[in-house]
């Protein structure tokens, strides 16, 4: 049965997207059926994955408030076995129409239930913020894998983050938990990093990836290309960052 | 008189907070009144400037919803003309709350408007959002400046920003101009780098400014002591970087 994993973190920048984009497609090429939700109105997992914004008809917001099925939305991608819910900036309206809806919180896992089954894995792709549509990622998933940067700024929000799950978990989704921390752009030569990651490890023992992503500049040059790093350059040390990834995550070394 | 200016970019972790506690300081260096708004739940700024978030009794939330008075909100910093309105994770609550309040975009400007002429300048720190908090400080200010990291999803995002600032000049806040763009963690040996800078000057002539703030890792540590560069480590390429900033705001040379 098929795994759906929210990507989520609030603070901006930590490599949400990159994770998303990256482990989807290394879990595609280890030929898992793998779908992205793209729930971010910036769309940049849409266009990571080669498909322009301006280009995209129907997307997660028809989806989300059943104007159209998911046949009429999902794309697919250079790598057969990995499919595409896109977004558009006009999600962002879906935050204020969303608040009028019933069972706002819901909403995503309402129309995932009737094909999550068609495949092994979903990643959702989240905003930086912690508002209806991630909420919706947060109610629809079995987990939570958590990007951080090895920065001041990310590591004072992640207690935050943890209250939300946690209130997600008593109140909305009783059997979400948290698929780990992955650490990404990790310097080792910078000391605040690694100051970073071992407070993370201490904190969250247990729950933090082995696989630690590099800052890697091929990671950043792939989505002008509208291509995973995978497509780009399979040699990169980035690459090979989310292929470990994606291996640590199929063989259930996961994080607890 | 005072000048108002929102620095915003919905996408993440380009450096808004960065710049707002450290030009803000620059500034204050000078020995202009500023004052710093922080309207991110994540609260970044507040804590940048020396004021941990738990700490916080009352915050920018009280303010807007006019459950307390600027004077009992204001925070001082460790350089004396700047002050700062904090913000705290509550503050998330204050999108929903905000929905159902009338003329919901402008509770900034209004509550601003009897004390910016205390300030020479006034900076607003945003979350990575274009929702009713971003729009607020829109609504509130004279000017936007844009940090820009010279990365392809941080292109992306710029026409849809300047869509965004547009609507709201038509709309609510018929004075408001661009400040200018401000390219930050510039990193010149990177040829991705260069080719956005290229590209945003080409597409923004006259409105980036001269000055381009280098990555460097001084900046980056400077928040885990709760303090801006200037007070941290002032010889670094960092605060110069941000001094010069404030000297060409100051002298009027900013973009048009
Ligand atoms: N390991 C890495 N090495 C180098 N650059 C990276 C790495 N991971 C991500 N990046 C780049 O850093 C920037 C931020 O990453 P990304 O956009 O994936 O973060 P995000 O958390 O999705 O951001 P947002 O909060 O805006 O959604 C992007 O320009 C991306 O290309
Ligand atoms: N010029 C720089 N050189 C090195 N690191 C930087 C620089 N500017 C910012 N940083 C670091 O990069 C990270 C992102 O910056 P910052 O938090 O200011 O961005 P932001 O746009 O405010 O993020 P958010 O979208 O979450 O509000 C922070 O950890 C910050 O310390
Ligand atoms: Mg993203
Ligand atoms: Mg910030």
């Amino acid at each position: 049965s098929s795994r759906v994993i929210a990507i989520a973190n609030q603070k901006g920048g930590v490599g949400k997207t990159t994770t998303a984009v990256n482990l989807a497609a290394s879990l595609a090429a280890a030929e898992r059926r793998t779908l992205v939700i793209d729930v971010d109105p910036q769309a940049n997992a849409t266009s990571g994955l080669g498909h322009p914004v301006r280009d995209v008809a129907r997307s997660v917001y028809d989806w989300l408030l059943e104007r159209a099925a998911f046949d009429e939305v999902a794309l697919g991608t250079e790598l057969q076995t990995l499919r595409l819910v896109p977004s558009t900036p006009a999600l962002a309206g879906a935050e204020i129409e969303l608040v009028e809806v019933g069972a706002r919180e819901s909403r995503l896992r309402t129309v995932l239930a009737s094909v999550r089954d068609r495949f092994d894995y979903v990643l959702v792709d989240c905003p930086p913020s912690l508002g209806l549509l991630t909420l919706n990622a947060l109610v629809a998933a079995d987990s939570v894998m958590v990007p951080l940067q090895c920065e001041y700024y990310a590591l004072e929000g992640l207690s935050h983050l943890v209250e939300t799950i946690e209130r997600v978990r008593d109140r909305l989704n009783p059997a979400l938990r948290v698929e780990g921390v992955l650490l990404t752009m990790f310097d080792g030569r910078n000391s605040l990093a690694r100051e970073v990651a071992d407070e993370v490890r201490g904190h969250f023992a247990g729950r933090v990836f082995e696989t630690v992503i590099p800052r890697n500049v091929r990671l950043s040059e792939a989505p002008s290309h509208g291509r995973p790093i995978l497509l780009y350059d399979v040699q990169s040390k980035g690459c090979k960052g989310y292929l470990e990834l994606a291996k640590e995550l199929m063989t259930g070394n996961g994080a607890a």
